[in-house]
């Protein structure tokens, strides 16, 4: 379903029923406001209406009947296949304890997200283990560990130890615990922190994840493409979640991050609670970005 | 010299894309744009190369002539209230904003009303002691407003100077949510009826336009006096507090540079605009 006010343009532009290279032009332009104010990142945005431009005109739309119809379909096409194709999938080991590593700036949800992950791969027959790999934020070792007593899923945690060192003898002690799944939390970030982001190399070095996934504000604006940048330069990335969707932010990120990222977005958060993890639908972001 | 003279387009719209990755938002920016293409026409910029020095200083008036001070109780104490949405960084400013006060000899004690997320009275409770100040706290589940009540009343027996309240991160959209926030402020006016004195909305900076009816939708349940922009250690701008400060008037009174209680500064205008641009 494509939103209201995108038809509203679509409708007022071509309501003469034919489409010209001149109406073209204008509902491009009303376009990238729209996605500009949906925080899609400025250069991404460019590059969109750029190849919906040439699409629109190429495609003989202006001898078309079904001409605004077809133009519809192109902008939202085009903004479908930026994000997609879909793809939820985890990456399980064979032989081995698999690992998932959340990381992603401060505040991102990373630590909500790595419970509701617990929580989603109980459901599919697994047995996770919580690493509380964070042990420079004020309880945040207690705020894991509550979320892990909430699920019956144990926590591993040595607040003396260094992040690296905690997340390679996790890893190490998740057979004997008859855990078949690893989730690092490690702690919130900037992507400008030289030592910090080290330090997540280490914790890959050691721990070789099968999964990688930055966790990102669904309300951040045109810096997402910063971030994701330098984390999936740095980690390569599987994966995006991206939280707290259940406000009423845009989420022009979303399309942003997936040009920079190089990696699917699988998951969203959709609330506080541990049940709120759902998959990626490229078609209902679509639909919210263009508001 | 032409009469009505045209100013350089090409210009303008690298300045646009300036103002718009800073979040500065559409809006704000045509009518930033519009504004300095008239300016240009009426000649109150010399030529090309002052048409940057001129938007800055137009930006650095609107924001000095904000008040960025904190209000004060005229007697008892000073009742700081801080809200927002999630993980922007309430409880980590709230430690600073502590340590802000202690060094000017004020006596501060916290409350401790996020009694909602996993270890959120256990994370104020760590800042209160590194920064060795009261905290009034019930247990998880308690209800924030008679949380916030009790402290209310032991900042007024302990004499404090100033009584910060913790809140639980919510989002606008959740419109209960909203409404036990307006019942933490109505309940505290039962024991000081000026308080909040103070009601300060934290604010992520690499939050995008969503900032803005975040700044509207808290205003209407609780009026704001400041915003707390956090988190300005990183590569995002915040240019939106200048459509919230258009459309709202709310000034920007502190600012988060890192994630320890030193990483604070009060509200610089004619610095954020440098960084803004630079
Ligand atoms: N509404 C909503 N809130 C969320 C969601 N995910 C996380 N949160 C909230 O966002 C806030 C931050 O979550 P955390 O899990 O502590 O974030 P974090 O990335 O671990 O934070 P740091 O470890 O400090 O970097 C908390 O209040 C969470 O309850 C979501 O999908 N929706
Ligand atoms: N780099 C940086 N990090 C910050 C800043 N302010 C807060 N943080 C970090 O942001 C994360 C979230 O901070 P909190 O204080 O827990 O945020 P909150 O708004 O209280 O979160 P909820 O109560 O869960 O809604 C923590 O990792 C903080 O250390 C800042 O100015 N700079
Ligand atoms: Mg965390
Ligand atoms: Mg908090």
């Amino acid at each position: 379903t494509i939103s209201d006010k995108f038809q509203d343009i679509s409708r007022r532009i071509f309501s003469g029923g034919k489409l010209t290279e001149k109406n073209i032009e204008e509902a491009i332009r009303e376009i990238r406001t729209a996605l500009l104010e949906a925080d899609v990142n400025y250069g991404v945005a460019k590059t969109f209406i750029q190849r919906v431009k040439e699409k629109a005109l190429g495609e003989q739309l202006v001898k078309s009947v079904k001409a605004r119809e077809q133009f519809i379909a192109i902008v939202f096409d085009e903004l479908v296949s930026l994000m997609g194709p879909v793809d939820t999938s985890i990456s399980f080991a064979e032989k081995r304890a698999t690992v998932i590593m959340m990381a992603g700036l401060q505040g991102s949800g990373k630590t909500t997200t790595c419970g509701k992950m617990a929580k989603f791969l109980i459901k599919k027959g697994h047995r996770p283990l919580l690493v509380a790999a964070d042990i420079q934020r004020p309880g945040a070792i207690e705020q894991l560990q509550i979320l892990g007593e909430t699920l019956g899923v144990p926590v591993f945690s040595e607040p003396n130890w260094t992040p690296p060192k905690i997340c390679a003898k996790a890893v190490a002690e998740a057979s004997k615990k008859n855990c078949d799944v690893v989730i690092l939390d490690t702690a919130g970030r900037l992507h400008i922190d030289e030592g910090l982001m080290k330090e997540l190399g280490e914790i890959k070095k050691k721990t070789k994840p099968d999964n990688i996934f930055l966790v990102t504000d669904s309300m951040t604006g045109q810096d997402a493409v910063n971030s994701a940048q330098e984390f999936h330069k740095l980690l390569g990335l599987d994966g995006v979640v991206l939280t707290k969707l259940d406000g009423d932010t845009r989420g022009g990120a979303a399309l942003s991050i997936r040009e920079v990222a190089g990696c699917p977005i699988k998951f969203v958060g959709m609330g506080e609670t541990l049940d709120r993890l759902e998959e990626f639908d490229p078609q209902r972001m679509a639909s919210r970005i263009l508001g | 010299f032409q009469l009505g003279r045209k100013i350089d387009e090409n210009f303008l719209e690298e300045l646009e894309e300036k103002l718009i990755t800073a979040d500065v938002g559409v809006e704000t920016t045509l009518y930033l744009i519009s504004s300095l293409r008239e300016s240009y026409k009426n000649k109150e910029i010399e030529n090309k190369e002052a048409i940057l020095d001129f938007l800055k200083e137009t930006l650095k008036k609107k924001l000095s002539k904000k008040e960025n001070t904190i209000a004060r109780a005229s007697e008892g104490p000073t009742v700081i209230l801080v809200a927002g949405v999630n993980g922007v960084g309430k409880t980590t400013s709230i430690a600073k904003l502590t340590y802000y006060f202690s060094q000017e000899g004020k006596k501060v004690i916290l409350a401790a009303s996020d009694t909602f997320r996993a270890a959120a009275i256990e994370q104020l409770e760590k800042w209160a002691q590194r920064l060795d100040v009261d905290i009034i706290k019930q247990k998880m589940g308690a209800d924030p407003a008679a949380v916030a009540f009790d402290a209310i009343e032991a900042a007024v027996a302990r004499k404090a100077d100033i009584l910060i309240v913790d809140t639980a991160g919510r989002l606008h959209t959740q419109k209960n949510l909203m409404q036990e926030l307006g019942k933490i402020s109505r309940v505290m006016k039962k024991k000081i009826p000026d308080a909040p004195h103070e009601v300060l909305l934290v604010l992520d900076s690499t939050t995008g336009q969503n900032a803005i009816v975040q700044a509207k939708q808290f205003d209407e349940v609780i009026s704001l006096t400041g915003i707390f922009l956090t988190k300005l250690d990183g590569t995002a701008k915040g240019g939106v507090v200048l459509a919230i400060q258009n459309q709202l008037e709310t000034p920007v009174k502190f600012i988060g540079l890192g994630e320890q209680y030193e990483d604070i500064e009060v509200f610089d205008g004619e610095r954020f605009v440098d960084a803004l641009f630079s």
